[in-house]
């Protein structure tokens, strides 16, 4: 099964 | 002092039906720009952001930056209470505990007021640069929506892979496959039924099937929606809200490991 990959691996936190 | 007062209030109502189930509580900002938020879902998979425009509401004023916690489902509750008619005027002094949502109908023969607890919510901001997508696709919201629930109904991803020839939607599941091609089509009577396709470079991502139908809760917002994608980039999905802004949703895609 292909692995879901979250919002903080593509931006930085403000 | 904050007093936004909103002619279209349905709008507004429209707005919490789109991300309510999405996100649980968020951060309402209000400053001199607009109202906005941006907020995750709890698995941090998918992120919402919305702008409504300080120059669409009929009244606006905001004295100052002001950060309103709320739990979306208890400010649902309360915007049901408003008629689809009615002018919504929220309201909140600097450094209060509540919001006032003032209802007023067309004829203002009735005017109700709603205060609502606000909460303290850790905000976790994400900076989301301006990016060039590889891939733009402009479709009529109603067929990106009819498209996302059949799919779920075969299975739980989807694979949409767009090209200069179109774009694919692609499912598997236990019981069968599924694909769905949607080719550029400009030859139409009214410019939101068109399907235009923009592609620098071929993309093919896959997504999980039960965001992307929780995105299209905001179908009643805008006859069209834009989906943008990069590869190895997580897919913007963004309903244009009539004069006053946008809602866009973020999904981080799946990848092989």
């Amino acid at each position: 099964h292909p692995n879901q990959l979250t919002m903080s691996k593509f931006f930085d936190y403000t | 002092m904050l007093e936004l007062r909103l002619l279209q209030g349905s709008l507004l109502k429209k707005v919490l039906e789109a991300i309510k189930d999405l996100v649980t509580d968020a951060n309402f900002d209000c400053s001199a720009t607009g109202f906005s938020l941006q907020a995750m879902d709890s698995s941090h998979v998918a992120l919402v952001a919305l702008l409504l425009r300080a120059e669409g509401f009929e009244h606006y004023r905001c004295d100052r930056n002001l950060s309103m916690g709320m739990n979306l489902n208890n400010m649902s509750k309360m915007l049901k209470c408003a008629g689809n008619d009615d002018i919504i005027t929220i309201k909140a002094d600097d450094g209060g505990d509540t919001v006032t949502f003032m209802f007023e109908s067309p004829n203002q023969d009735k005017i109700s007021d709603f205060e609502m607890k606000l909460m303290d919510i850790d905000s976790e901001h994400l900076g989301i640069p301006e990016t060039e997508y590889e891939a733009i696709i402009r479709m009529p919201s109603q067929e990106f929506a009819r498209i996302c629930r059949d799919l779920s109904t075969i299975g739980d991803t989807v694979v949409i892979s767009a090209s200069k020839e179109g774009v694919k939607f692609s499912t598997k599941g236990d019981i069968g496959s599924a694909n769905v091609v949607c080719r550029q089509n400009t030859s139409v009577d009214k410019p939101e039924d068109a399907t235009v396709i923009e592609i620098q470079q071929p993309v093919s991502l896959t997504f999980a099937l039960r965001y992307m139908n929780s995105f299209t809760k905001a179908t009643p917002l805008s006859n069209t929606v834009t989906v943008s994608m990069s590869n190895e980039l997580p897919v913007v999905v963004e309903y244009k809200i009539a004069e006053m802004g946008y809602i866009r949703f973020y999904l981080a895609p799946k990848i092989e490991e």
